[in-house]
C-alpha cells in the first residue's frame, strides 16, 4: 500500500549493526554495558568472517565499510545460535 | 551453509504480486522463474506460478512500513528480505523487496554501472525461502552482501549445492518425488569423494540405498548415502527429523573432498523460529499493525483465498472478466481491514497500445484523492501519486488500471475518488460507483449512486471529500453539494444546498480532497482553492494547481 515514507536509516551503530544480524543478542534495556570486550572482539570477528574480511576482532574502516553495504535484511546469525566453522 | 527449515514437499506454487514499473512484470516473472529452477535442479524441487496469491512463495515489492516489523529503509542499505519456510506460518517462503531500489536486469556481458541486479538478489533471497541461511563463503549465493554483478553470469556456489543437497536429497521428504527413487545395490566403486557414513545396522524397515549424481561446473560430485524410510532413527552422525521434518539438533559432519580443501562443516539447525515470529500467522499481524497503524501500513499480499473479508464470496473469480464474486453486500465495520494486496503499483502496460498521456500540466483534473496517506489525481486514464503538495513520486503516471486492476476496458475516466471509513477505496464513474478492497472490486462493484442517496440521472458527481471533523462525506455536483452519513447510509436531512456555501467556492468543481494538513482543497480547471477544515474559511483567491502540486 502507499505508506508515508519513513526511511529507517542504516543501523546508527555498529552494536545496533551486531544486534540487527543476530551476532549480538538483542537484549531490550540497553546492554551495552553487559558486552565484555572478548564478547564484543568476538562477535565483530563472526561480523568479519560473514563479510569475507579479515578476523581481526576490531571495528577496522573495512569492517565499517562492511556494515553500511546494500545487503539482505536477513540475520546472518540465527536467533543467537553461533554458526561455528 | 547454515541451514533453517526445508519444505515437506517437493512440488511448490509462487505468486508474483507486484512489480516496478521500471522492471515490469514480464521480467520479475521470468527472472524469478529462472532462480526458481536454478535452486529446484539442485532440490529436486519443482515451481509453479499462480495468479493468486494463495501460493506457497509469494513475492512482492513494498516500501518502508510494510507490516512485516522490518521496515525498508529507502535507497541502498537493505535490499530485500525473506521468509524461511515454517509450517506454521502463512508467510513462510515469502520474499519483500524494497521498492526504493533501482532494480535492473543486468545483461551477462554488460557491467552494471547503476543499479541493483534484480536476478542475483532474487537467487539469494530464494534461498531464504528455500531453507538456506546466510553463508560465510564468499563463492556462495547466501553471502549476505550484494557483490554487484560484473557481468559474469550469477550461479549458485559449492556451498549452495551442499546446502541443498543435505536439506532436499538426505532428507527423507514425504511426498512422493516425481523421480522414483532406484533402489540400487552399493556401488563397489567408490568415487574419492564418497564418504561412506557408517552402516547402521539392518532396521526394520528395508534401507533404501540412494547414490545421487551431482554435477557442478562439470565437477562431479557422487556421495552414497543411506536414507531411512521411515525408520524415525537415523545414523548417528546425521540429524534426526522430527515428522515436521524440522532439524532439531547440531551434527558435526566432516566431508573430505579429494579436490582443494577440506572443511568441516557443522550443520547448526536453527530452532525454527527465525528472527521472524513465525507463530503469528499474516492475518494477526494484519488485525493488530492493521488497527494500530490502519492507514499507514503496507501489508504484504496475502494468502487469502479470495474470500473478502466483507463476507464470503462465493465464486473466486476476479469482477469483469469472469462475472463477479457475489459477496455479502453488509460489510460488517469491525471486520478487518482486508489484507493489502500490493497490485496499486505501477505494472507494466497490459494492453499493447496505451492510450496517450494527457498533458496534465493542463489542470482539469477528473479526481483527486487521498488514499492511504497518499494524493492520487487522476485524468483520463492516468494516475499520478504525490507524497505531498508538489512531492511527486518517481515512476507516475501509470494507467489506472495498473492499480485498479480489471477495471473494464469501457472505463476512459474517473468522476471522483475517496477513501472510505473502512478502508476501501470508492471510484464514481457516472451514475455508477466501484468499491476496491486493495485487490478486488467487491460488494457487488459497480452499484448505483443512489446508495448515497443521490437521485438517478445527475450524470455522476463532479466531486467527493470527506471531512475528518465530522467524518461526513460531501458530493459535489455542479452548484449543490450532499452531506451524506456513512453510519447511516443516508444522506443528512436539509441537503443538498448551494456550492456557495462553501464561500468562495465555484460551482462545476472538477475535485475535492481533504488532506492531513487539515486543508479541503477544490479543483477547478489549473486553480485550486483552499478551504481550512477548522473554521471552514476558504482562501481568498485561488492559486495554481499544477505548478503548486505538481511542478509544472
Amino acid at each position: 500500500l502507499p505508506v508515508e515514507r519513513t526511511v529507517g536509516p542504516p543501523p546508527k551503530s555498529a552494536l545496533d549493526f551486531m544486534k540487527q544480524y543476530g551476532y549480538l543478542k538483542a537484549d531490550k534495556e540497553n546492554s551495552a554495558a553487559l558486552y565484555t570486550e572478548d564478547g564484543l572482539s568476538e562477535a565483530i570477528k563472526t561480523v568479519q568472517r560473514f563479510g569475507a574480511l579479515k578476523e581481526t576482532g576490531r571495528l577496522d574502516n573495512a569492517t565499517l565499510k562492511l556494515m553500511s553495504s546494500p545487503r539482505c535484511g536477513n540475520p546472518d546469525v540465527l536467533h543467537g545460535k553461533r554458526s561455528k566453522r | 551453509f547454515v541451514l533453517a527449515n526445508g519444505w515437506n514437499k517437493r512440488h511448490l506454487t509462487y505468486h508474483v504480486a507486484n512489480w516496478p514499473y521500471k522492471l515490469g512484470e514480464e521480467a520479475v516473472a521470468r527472472l524469478i522463474g529462472k532462480a526458481l529452477k536454478t535452486w529446484g535442479d539442485y532440490g529436486r524441487l519443482e515451481f509453479t506460478r499462480k495468479p493468486t496469491p494463495d501460493a506457497d512463495i509469494i513475492v512482492s515489492f513494498a516500501r518502508g512500513y510494510h507490516n512485516d516489523m522490518f521496515p525498508f529503509d529507502g535507497p541502498g542499505y537493505v535490499l530485500a528480505h525473506a521468509f524461511f519456510p515454517n509450517p506454521g506460518s502463512d508467510i513462510a517462503g515469502d520474499i519483500h523487496f524494497d521498492l526504493d531500489e533501482d532494480w535492473v536486469e543486468a545483461k551477462p556481458q554488460e557491467f552494471l554501472e547503476s543499479g541493483t541486479d534484480f536476478y542475483s538478489v532474487a537467487l539469494h533471497e530464494l534461498g531464504h525461502s528455500l531453507g538456506l541461511a546466510h553463508s560465510t563463503d564468499e563463492n556462495s549465493i547466501m553471502f549476505p552482501y550484494y557483490k554487484g554483478t560484473d557481468g559474469t553470469s550469477v550461479q549458485l556456489g559449492q556451498d549452495d549445492l551442499m546446502a541443498m543437497y543435505q536439506l532436499y536429497i538426505l532428507r527423507s521428504i514425504q511426498e512422493p518425488t516425481t523421480e522414483s527413487t532406484r533402489r540400487t545395490k552399493p556401488p563397489n566403486t567408490r568415487s574419492p569423494t564418497t564418504r561412506t557414513r557408517p552402516r547402521e545396522p539392518a532396521t526394520r524397515t528395508t534401507q533404501r540405498e540412494t547414490t545421487r549424481l551431482y554435477t557442478e561446473n562439470k565437477r562431479t560430485y557422487s556421495w552414497r548415502t543411506t536414507e531411512p524410510t521411515v525408520s524415525t532413527r537415523a545414523p548417528p552422525n546425521r540429524p534426526t527429523y522430527t515428522n515436521s521434518m524440522t532439524p532439531s539438533t547440531r551434527y558435526p559432519t566432516t566431508r573430505t573432498r579429494s579436490t582443494t580443501y577440506t572443511r568441516r562443516t557443522t550443520y547448526t539447525t536453527p530452532t525454527p523460529s527465525t528472527f521472524y515470529p513465525t507463530t503469528s500467522t499474516r492475518r494477526e499481524w494484519i488485525t493488530k499493525e492493521t488497527s494500530a497503524s490502519r492507514w499507514h501500513t503496507i501489508t504484504p499480499p496475502s494468502r487469502r483465498d479470495h474470500t473478502s473479508s466483507f463476507g464470503t464470496s462465493t465464486s473466486n473469480s476476479r469482477y469483469g472478466s469472469t462475472g463477479r464474486g457475489t459477496t455479502s453486500h453488509e460489510s460488517s465495520a469491525t471486520v478487518n481491514r482486508r489484507p493489502y494486496s500490493p497490485s496499486w503499483y505501477p505494472i507494466g502496460s497490459q494492453s499493447s497500445t496505451p492510450p496517450p498521456e494527457p498533458n496534465i500540466c493542463q489542470g482539469k483534473f477528473d479526481a483527486v484523492a487521498n488514499l492511504r496517506g497518499e494524493i492520487f489525481i487522476f485524468k483520463d486514464e492516468y494516475i499520478w501519486r504525490l507524497q505531498d503538495l508538489n512531492r511527486r513520486v518517481s515512476g507516475y503516471p501509470v494507467l489506472m488500471r495498473h492499480m485498479f486492476q480489471y477495471l473494464p476496458e469501457n472505463i476512459k475516466k474517473i468522476d471522483a475518488a475517496y477513501q472510505r471509513s473502512d478502508g476501501n477505496m470508492i471510484l464514481f464513474t457516472g451514475d455508477l460507483y466501484w468499491v476496491y478492497d486493495g485487490t478486488n472490486f467487491i460488494e457487488n462493484s459497480p452499484r448505483s449512486l443512489m446508495d448515497y442517496g443521490i437521485p438517478q440521472g445527475i450524470g455522476g458527481i463532479d466531486a467527493i471529500q470527506t471531512w475528518d471533523r465530522n467524518g461526513k462525506t460531501y458530493l459535489y455536483k455542479g452548484d449543490r453539494f450532499w452531506r451524506f452519513n456513512e453510519t447511516s447510509k443516508t444522506i443528512d436531512p436539509g441537503y443538498p444546498q448551494p456550492i456557495e456555501k462553501w464561500g468562495g467556492i465555484p460551482s462545476n468543481i472538477d475535485a475535492a480532497l481533504s488532506w492531513k494538513d487539515g486543508k479541503t482543497y477544490f479543483f477547478k480547471d489549473d486553480l485550486y482553492w483552499i478551504l481550512n477544515n477548522r473554521d471552514g474559511i476558504t482562501s481568498d483567491s485561488p492559486r495554481s494547481s499544477t505548478r503548486e502540486w505538481l511542478g509544472c
